[in-house]
């Protein structure tokens, strides 16, 4: 439970999203 | 007549505590400063002064996890061969007593009979405390050690594969965001349950060394007994095996009742 399943995808802010080049 | 594997065993599992301990004291005081764990781990001014030094802090805390999590694994392994063992030991000593001369009077063959269903007993009782303690950490320390790699796996897949855009406001966000993550998965993982695994460890060792040096000295006493054939005088202790028995008994019950508020 301590990390989420979706982490770090459903956590990141867009603006931290756009940081990178997926 | 302790075997010696008990004791190897007990320095091995608190060598591997005590390097757990080190490796995740002071982590969140250390995250909170600077997002780093550089002076946990090779004690490098944490300045930083460049994206450069960025990259190499974010990669310094996910190699900070992947070590933590081998170490809470190491002290895993090392825990629980250290409760096999106690286990094993406790019985290798009733075997001990199992060769004491048979060739007693039938009335002192019967008071052994009893003594050696008492201390059966007393081993069975004694194992099933130490496995539920066992549990107790194992359960702990295995839950840190996959939360830990998880969490250092997925930092380095990010840092590797989705390559961040190699400026400051970047690093300073990705930064913030595993600052934020850091210490949640620190606190959930490694906090509460963590300390009380220690203790839980540390009362089970106490009393495990306890429990052997008892039982040791019922050895000799039951050797010494056959030995001088002073039935009278040594032997007293083998007409009441329960009242012999009732202090270790206490002890494992005082044991169980920590073990039970703890966990």
């Amino acid at each position: 439970d301590c990390l989420p399943k979706d982490f770090p995808h459903g956590q990141m802010q867009k603006d931290l999203k756009s940081c990178f080049y997926f | 007549y302790v075997p010696m594997k008990f004791y190897d065993s007990l320095r091995t599992s608190d060598r591997s505590k005590q390097e757990l301990q080190n490796k995740l004291r002071n982590f969140l005081e250390n995250l909170q400063k600077n997002l780093t764990t550089s002076t946990l781990l090779s004690g490098l001014d944490t300045s930083i002064s460049s994206t450069q030094n960025h990259f190499l802090k974010l990669q310094e805390l996910s190699t900070f996890f992947h070590d933590a999590s081998e170490t809470a694994g190491l002290f895993a392994r090392d825990s629980e061969i250290f409760y096999e063992v106690t286990k094993n030991s406790s019985y290798a000593l009733l075997l001990k007593l199992r060769q004491v001369p048979m060739a007693q009077p039938t009335e002192i063959k019967i008071l052994l009979t009893n003594y050696f269903a008492e201390m059966e007993f007393f081993h069975i009782m004694f194992s099933e405390i130490m496995d539920e303690a066992l549990e107790y950490t194992q359960n702990v320390l295995r839950a840190i050690q996959k939360v830990f790699i998880y969490y250092a796996d997925a930092q380095r897949y990010i840092l590797q594969d989705w390559n961040l855009k190699p400026n400051m406001v970047c690093c300073k966000m990705y930064m913030d965001f595993l600052q934020l993550y850091s210490a949640q998965i620190f606190k959930c993982a490694a906090d509460h349950e963590l300390n009380i695994a220690y203790d839980v460890y540390a009362m089970a060792e106490t009393n495990a060394k306890y429990i052997m040096r008892q039982l040791e000295f019922r050895i000799q006493r039951l050797f010494n007994c056959f030995l001088f054939k002073s039935y009278q005088i040594r032997c007293q202790f083998l007409l009441n095996a329960e009242h012999d028995f009732e202090k270790l008994f206490s002890k494992l019950e005082e044991l169980e009742t920590y073990f039970d508020i703890k966990t």
